[in-house]
């Protein structure tokens, strides 16, 4: 696992966070609950808990899809190429590539479409960003930085949650197994577990 | 700009992608230090993107160069291949994967495989025939 330069981090009063999507997007709920289903994943592991808004303004991580230029410096480069970006700490500036065949719902590895791209596994990578993790040499790894199309890849590996849990420590609750996003009711019945960093 | 549920729909319907980004670094196939190929210089500048070569201030040439090869190396490096300088099949076909956005390399410095002790990431085991 790596940091940013410097390995901002969000600060220690700052555990509970909020995100918001671009209200020009128009989500449906199937499409947000894949994010949702990426932040906890990254929660499972962490003290920090991520909840959404509808104050898109006001909320600490902003996500949109965007093309082409869209006014940060980093262009989007249409279908395939680079999916999305994501910036370090405390920005919360979340952009993914709009002209991407996304796939938010159904099974991604069976499409016959080759440029399909996975929108949770997306996900999951540039979380790990907006919350200071960079990129990875682990192959098996999230913050690996490229990913196949028609391919599906959520689950945080050792290194993922051995760089998160530097960052921030662990999940009381964490008992070592990052394969499933917990829920809150998990949460409370588990038995818990070792803290892993 | 969503499918929805993917595994429903006929592929009569999905779109047509004719050629996605960066495909044509495929063409560089075998290309070498001292060579000169049209389009090196986009290659030159998706190094730069993803931080391999410094922020120069003059145009990329289409010249295999000194900063390109050294730029594949650690890309190589960092990728858990061979790190030859070459554009070998294996290094083509990692660089044409879709990926994220944010660069590898941040101010010169990095933190995957080739800013690491060699001892860390070598992986490689020695055998002897016998």
């Amino acid at each position: 696992y790596t940091f940013f330069p410097g390995t901002p981090r969000w600060p220690d009063g700052k555990s509970d966070l909020t995100y918001a999507f671009l209200p020009a997007n128009q989500l449906s709920d199937d499409e947000k609950a894949v994010f949702s289903r990426a932040f906890q994943r990254w929660a499972a592991v962490t003290p920090l808990t991520f909840t959404a808004t509808d104050s898109y303004t006001a909320a600490d991580i902003k996500i949109g899809f965007f093309s082409g230029d869209h006014g940060d410096g980093e262009a989007f480069d249409g279908v395939l190429g680079t999916l999305a970006h994501a910036f370090s700490p405390p920005s919360g500036r979340f952009h993914l590539d709009r002209d991407e065949n996304w796939v938010a719902t159904g099974d991604v590895t069976t499409s016959s479409l080759s440029s399909a791209v996975d929108l949770e596994s997306v996900a999951v990578h540039e979380i790990g960003h907006l919350l200071g993790l960079g990129h990875s040499s682990v192959e098996e790894s999230i913050m690996y930085p490229t990913i196949t199309s028609r391919t599906k890849k959520v689950d945080l590996a050792t290194d993922d949650v051995q760089g998160i849990q530097v960052l921030y420590g662990g999940n009381p609750n964490y008992n070592g197994s990052s394969s499933t996003p917990s829920t809150s009711q998990e949460r409370e019945t588990s038995d818990g577990g070792e803290p892993r960093a | 700009f969503f499918l929805p549920n993917i595994s429903s729909i006929p592929p009569s319907l999905l779109p047509n992608v004719s050629s996605p980004a960066w495909n044509a670094f495929r063409n560089f196939s075998g290309c070498h230090a001292g060579e000169r190929r049209d389009g090196l210089a986009n290659l030159k500048k998706y190094f730069r993107y993803f931080g391999y070569i410094p922020e120069t201030p003059s145009n990329f040439t289409d010249d295999f160069d000194d900063a390109l090869a050294s730029a594949i190396k650690t890309y190589q490096h960092n990728f858990n291949l061979e790190p030859t300088g070459q554009l070998d099949d294996a290094t083509l076909t990692q660089l044409v994967r879709p990926r994220c956005g944010n660069p590898d390399i941040v101010n010169g410095s990095t933190a995957m495989n080739s800013g690491k002790a060699e001892s860390l990431s070598a992986t490689h085991f020695h055998a002897v025939g016998h």
